[in-house]
């Protein structure tokens, strides 16, 4: 389960920064 | 949604957000993004810290959506100068009570919430020297009258 929790985490970390890169791209 | 400690250091930000809801709902978009793009610095890895920022980030997009043609939030520099502005504005109101020697809460607000609104100039690059000095002092000032008030002393 730590290597699954991990990997979900690291991917909603990116998920958050492509959605802060999107937002901001768009101002 | 209840601010997970990792975060605290936004905490204030996100509050001048919600004060500015209706007000001034630049303001509120502008100190949102600074506390989302903070957040992520200080924290992204823990469950609790993620949970909140991803919820913040649904804020951010919906407000993005319903301010999307107003210019503050479409063009980087007149947000920049919105910002800017409303935070020297309310820096010389404070400025103006303590030379008159008015030391009241509002005029701290005022000192502290300009403090905070230069913060988050910083999201839109790196401040000026002149407003470095004016946040360190903004800040300085509004703890300073805040603990004379306190402990019953006059500022000078």
């Amino acid at each position: 389960t730590g290597s699954v929790g991990t990997s979900v985490a690291s991917a909603e970390q990116d998920e958050l920064s492509s959605r802060l890169a999107k937002l901001r791209d768009q101002m | 949604m209840a601010l997970p400690a990792q975060l605290r250091s936004i905490q204030h930000h996100l509050r001048t957000a919600q004060e500015h809801e209706n007000r001034d709902p630049v303001v509120a978009y502008y100190c949102r993004l600074y506390a989302m793009q903070t957040g992520m610095k200080l924290d992204s890895k823990t469950p609790e810290c993620r949970k909140f920022l991803v919820k913040l980030m649904d804020q951010l997009e919906s407000m993005k959506q319903e301010l999307g043609d107003n210019d503050s939030i479409s063009q980087e520099v007149v947000g920049n100068a919105h910002i800017e502005n409303y935070a020297l504005k309310m820096f010389l109101y404070a400025d103006n009570e303590d030379r008159a020697g008015r030391f009241h809460k509002n005029m701290i607000k005022s000192f502290y919430t300009a403090s905070l609104l230069l913060d988050v100039l910083s999201v839109f690059g790196e401040l000026s020297e002149e407003n470095i000095q004016h946040r360190k002092y903004a800040r300085w000032k509004a703890t300073y009258v805040h603990n004379c008030l306190k402990t019953g002393e006059t500022p000078v």
